[in-house]
């Protein structure tokens, strides 16, 4: 029985491109993750920014608005999808975490690098 | 046969804890990584700073050296340790990277939830 990407997802926190690095930062810490999906005022998935995005405003001072750090071309997943589709994308693109979408790029959730590697406790 | 923690894990970048966290966040950025292990003049860990940190430096205004914003109490891995082992000590602490240390408590790499989900690309 193949296990798909819905069976391990968690609840997404989006945020909207006009919050301020500032406030993404605060969202990060307050509910302990690493990845916010960007969306716009329908809820469609727009861009992605992570504590490596916060850690490279630091680097460079770019300490604005998510819209001038976030990810644009955001690589998802689909619900039933096998995790070893997701996990393989992850890899290919050097990345820990795959919004997970419906067919109308409404983002329905999150999988990370995290939950997948709770799958190998024994 | 019983895969280890040495036979997946990757090389760490450990920094001094007088390091900025300007610096930290170069290092993040350049080194495409999320994890630093903060040693001391000896090579002994003495604690970790992650991407997370750096967006808690933000959210607080604590962007001053890397010793005031690393946890020290770090959970860590051994190089013989059947990942099994450091997948479940992740999850408990909910924590995504270990550094992999040798008995005198030097780096000698980091495995990360990356570097475990990849064993499920099929
Ligand atoms: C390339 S990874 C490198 C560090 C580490 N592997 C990680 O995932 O955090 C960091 C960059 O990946 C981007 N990123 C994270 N998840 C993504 C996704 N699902 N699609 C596209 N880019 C993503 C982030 O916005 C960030 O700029
Ligand atoms: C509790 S995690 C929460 C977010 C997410 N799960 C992650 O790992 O990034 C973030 C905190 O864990 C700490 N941390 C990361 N790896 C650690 C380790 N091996 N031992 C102790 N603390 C660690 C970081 O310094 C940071 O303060």
């Amino acid at each position: 029985e193949v296990k798909v990407v819905k069976s391990v997802m968690e609840k997404a926190i989006a945020i909207r491109e006009t919050t301020s690095v500032q406030d993404a930062s605060q969202i990060i810490i307050t509910n302990n993750v690493n990845h916010l999906p960007v969306v716009d005022n329908e809820g469609v998935l727009i861009g992605i920014v992570t504590s490596w995005d916060i850690a490279k405003a630091v680097a460079t001072g770019k300490t604005g608005s998510v819209s001038e750090i976030m990810t644009r071309k955001v690589i998802t997943a689909l619900p039933d999808e096998p995790i070893e589709v997701a996990a393989r994308k992850m890899e290919q693109h050097s990345i820990s975490a795959l919004p997970v979408v419906d067919t109308k790029r409404h983002v329905i959730g999150l999988v990370t690098s995290e939950d997948l590697s709770k799958l190998l406790v024994g």
